[in-house]
C-alpha cells in the first residue's frame, strides 16, 4: 500500500495552520 | 475497549499511524521493577493527524525543561512503551546520549522523522523516547525485531541524517531482552561507532 510520507519542512509548516491550535 | 477511535478531523493531514504520548516519572523511593514502572506511566493522548499532533505537542512541557528522572514516550497507538509488550518483546532500541541542553531540539526532530515515515522500515518502528536524567539526557527509538540487521542499520543511518549527528557520535543498540535481564534501559550497552 501507499505510505503517507511528510518531510520535516511540511510538518513544521502545518504547525501554523489554524487547525493545529 | 471503551476509548473512542481517534481519526483525522476535516481538512487535517492524516498520519500513517495513530500515535499515543505517554509520560513517566520515577519516584526515587520505589524500585524500578515492572509493576512500579507500569504504575508510574500515564497516557497523555492520541493523535491521528499532523494538526492534532501539533495541538497536543504544543501544550506539553519541553523535555529540556523537565527535572528529575522522567521520560516522554511517543508510540504507535496500541503499543505500550514497555519491553514486555507483544510488539516490543523481540525488539530493541538505538540509544543516543545527549549532553544537557540538547534534548528538546533532538526530541522534536526524531518525532517529526517518525511521524513523517522517514525511516522506511515498514512496520518496524514502535516508538521514540526521551529520557531526562541527572547527568545527561537520552534519546531512543524502539523497533520490533532486534535481530533484523537491515532494519536496525537503516534506522541508525536515518537517525544520523535526520538528527544531523556528527560522524563520531556514539550510537548504542540494546535489545529489550538484555534490558529485562539486567533490569536497566541504558546500562551495559554495546558501543557501536
Amino acid at each position: 500500500g501507499t505510505r503517507i510520507i511528510y518531510d520535516r519542512k511540511f510538518l513544521l509548516d502545518c504547525r501554523s495552520s489554524p487547525l493545529a491550535h | 475497549n471503551r476509548r473512542k477511535t481517534i481519526t483525522p478531523g476535516p481538512g487535517e493531514h492524516p498520519l500513517q499511524y495513530n500515535y499515543t504520548f505517554w509520560y513517566s516519572r520515577r519516584t526515587p523511593s520505589r524500585p524500578a521493577n515492572t509493576q512500579s514502572y507500569e504504575q508510574n506511566i500515564r497516557q497523555i493522548g492520541t493523535v491521528a493527524s499532523v494538526e492534532q499532533f501539533w495541538k497536543l505537542y504544543s501544550h506539553l512541557v519541553r523535555p529540556g525543561d523537565l527535572t528529575g528522572h522522567s521520560d516522554f514516550h511517543l508510540f504507535k497507538e496500541g503499543i505500550k512503551p514497555m519491553w514486555e509488550d507483544e510488539a516490543n518483546k523481540s525488539g530493541g532500541k538505538w540509544i543516543i546520549r545527549l549532553r544537557k541542553g540538547l534534548a528538546s531540539r533532538f526530541w522534536e526532530n526524531i518525532i517529526l522523522a517518525m511521524l513523517g515515515e522517514q525511516f522506511m522500515v515498514g512496520e518496524e518502528v514502535c516508538g521514540v523516547v526521551v529520557s531526562i536524567r541527572f547527568q545527561e539526557d537520552i534519546l531512543s527509538i524502539w523497533n520490533k525485531t532486534a535481530s533484523d540487521q537491515v532494519t536496525t542499520s537503516r534506522i541508525r543511518d536515518t537517525l544520523r541524517r535526520v538528527l544531523n549527528l556528527p560522524p563520531n557520535t556514539i550510537m548504542e543498540y540494546k535489545t529489550h531482552n538484555d534490558s529485562l535481564k539486567d533490569n536497566s534501559s541504558f546500562r551495559n550497552t554495546k558501543i557501536t561507532l
